[in-house]
């Protein structure tokens, strides 16, 4: 059992790490034992730092930041143990274009072995879904679900960029 | 093991009997501010047995069955249907699709069926820790929650990663 | 004293009022005093009720459902006694591009009165603005400042819609 | 009155001196994740006196300071100064510009200067309080912050309204 924790522990640092440096092109990114000797009464600290700046506690870091960083260790998570499906509620609402893309490509190879149910009002994550639900509240205040297709995604339901006039 | 189907009847906006098909790859669920699309992730840890009523933004039972409203008249009681396929034999049961149901009642109680018959939360509860499948913090992510596992006590963080294992 | 906090009770709770049914297209929305006859001593509750709807409390609420519903209250206490200035980080996060609209708006109103700096990824948020300032991170960890035209704002900073393929 | 510029020199990412001129209506500020656009909202806090090391992030006064990285040496100290327009007499002071600078030292020790002359935080909090100019919670809404209101207790939101009256 303590063996079993230790594998499991090296393989979520080992991706956590990876997924780290994938969405923030580098920096430093560690998941430490606490107790190393007892991994079983242990707890995990983490330790993150975007490239180039050398911060000390993840409470400085962005909005952005701490979102890619929660979700560089849900990622490493996934694939040392994959859960058979995931869901996201706008885990991606912080994020800016570029994160949301490296965001989307992440999901999309993850969802070769689990199965993604996101919510979101980003259009390149909506881009990398095999499936698309639309979601409206009726005036007798029931939901209604219609199937879509990309193209069918009404204007109103994602955000628009800044230069696009 | 994948989520084939989940359906929905008289839970929170879902008044009328609704049915979402997921695929194996990556489901996307949009629209507008309101329309439902967090009631959907509500009523997956629902059925899956969750006993939080704060992670699914409820007070009591009657918060997660229809209202009602000025020109429909409110459920008696919220039923939600979870169908998983099953054919790969990951769960320890000897069927090709497994069907988990809850219903809940104004009264406060909840009876859950496993492919058709009465079963205990217990049941459902140890079923889907064989499986992997679980109320864990990493495979559903609510909404403004991504940050949380950074603010988790690095003891919690542990049992998060002994989950995975 | 009572006099004047009773008389800025009943300005905020009717902005409040005003501005909720302006975001949502009606619906119901009070201030009310915990303990009408002792104003001083008293607690302020807050109903808020998107139109159609039945919800009972505030966490029923959706995430841009509740950004509003604070964002009244907010520019109701702005339009009330006019803070000379007031900053929104990311206030508009949440909201979907219907009501980012509004959101917009509404503070190009209220900066009649009132500065606005507001820190945001959305294009219509920074349509309104009367000035934009672009930050950006340099290799050497420093923040870098350029002030911009909307024409400027790259599209990298702000987000896109789903339909523009 | 209103806020006319604002000085960042060593704050947090604001390594090298930075210039906010603010105009009387709304100024956007945009940028990708972790260039420095809430580090600004930070600043204008800090210089106002603020005491909540946890609404800027900070958990001791080297956490405002620049840290330096590889490519550029940290700074010794943070400040930052904020000038306010007052030639509609707003504020009682005789100036048609108002300057309310503060300094932090990697000690822990902060100096405030009111029109380039000491001054105790005190002075600092009693004038911006005559002028309706505060930490009021609705003056500056932090990042992840906008549902806050919602959840104060009854009588911290009646606080804010005797604020704002
Ligand atoms: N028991 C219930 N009966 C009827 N309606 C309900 C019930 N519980 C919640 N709702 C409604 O569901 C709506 C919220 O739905 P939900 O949180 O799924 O929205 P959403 O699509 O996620 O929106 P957002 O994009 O803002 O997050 C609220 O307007 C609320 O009134
Ligand atoms: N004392 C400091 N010295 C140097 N850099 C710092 C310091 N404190 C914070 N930072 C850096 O500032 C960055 C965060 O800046 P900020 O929170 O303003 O980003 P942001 O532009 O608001 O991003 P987002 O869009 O994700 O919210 C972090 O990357 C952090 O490393
Ligand atoms: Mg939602
Ligand atoms: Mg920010």
């Amino acid at each position: 059992m303590q063996r079993k924790l230790e594998t499991t522990f090296k393989e979520v640092a080992k991706g956590f790490e990876s997924y780290f440096k994938m969405f923030f092109g580098g920096g430093h990114a560690r998941l430490r034992l606490t107790d190393p000797k007892h991994p079983m009464d242990s707890g995990v600290d983490i330790e993150a730092r975007p490239p180039g700046k050398r911060t000390k506690s993840l409470s400085q870091l962005s909005g952005g930041e701490k979102a890619l960083t929660s979700v560089s260790l849900l990622f490493a998570l996934l694939q040392a143990n994959p859960s058979p499906f995931c869901v996201l509620d706008e885990v991606d609402a912080m994020l800016d274009e570029a994160n949301v893309d490296r965001f989307a490509s992440a999901i999309h190879d993850i969802s070769q072995r689990t199965q993604f149910i996101v919510i979101t009002h980003n259009r390149r994550t909506i881009e990398v879904s095999d499936s698309i639900y639309g979601i409206s509240m009726a005036p007798d205040a029931a939901s209604r679900v219609l199937s879509m297709r990309l193209a069918d995604v009404p204007v109103e339901a994602v955000k628009k960029p800044g230069s696009q006039n | 093991m994948y989520l084939k189907r989940l359906d929905l009847y008289g839970f929170k906006s879902f008044a009328s009997r609704t049915t979402f098909d997921f695929g194996q790859g990556i489901t996307a669920i949009v629209g507008p501010n309101g329309s439902g699309k967090s009631n959907i992730a509500d009523a997956l840890r629902w059925v899956l047995g969750g006993q939080s009523n704060k992670l699914i933004r409820a007070k009591k039972m009657e918060d997660v069955i229809f209202t009602g409203s000025s020109k429909r008249s409110r459920s008696d009681k919220a039923e939600v249907t979870l169908t998983l396929d099953n054919s790969d034999g990951w769960l320890p049961i000897d069927s090709e699709e497994v069907s988990i149901r809850r219903r809940g009642s104004r009264s406060g109680d909840s009876d859950y069926y496993l492919n058709g018959k009465k079963a205990k939360l217990r049941d459902i509860h140890v079923l889907l820790a064989t499986a992997s499948v679980s109320q864990s913090s990493y495979a559903i992510i609510g909404q403004g929650l991504v940050e949380s596992v950074l603010s988790l006590r690095p003891e919690e963080r542990r049992e998060m990663i002994e989950e995975a294992a």
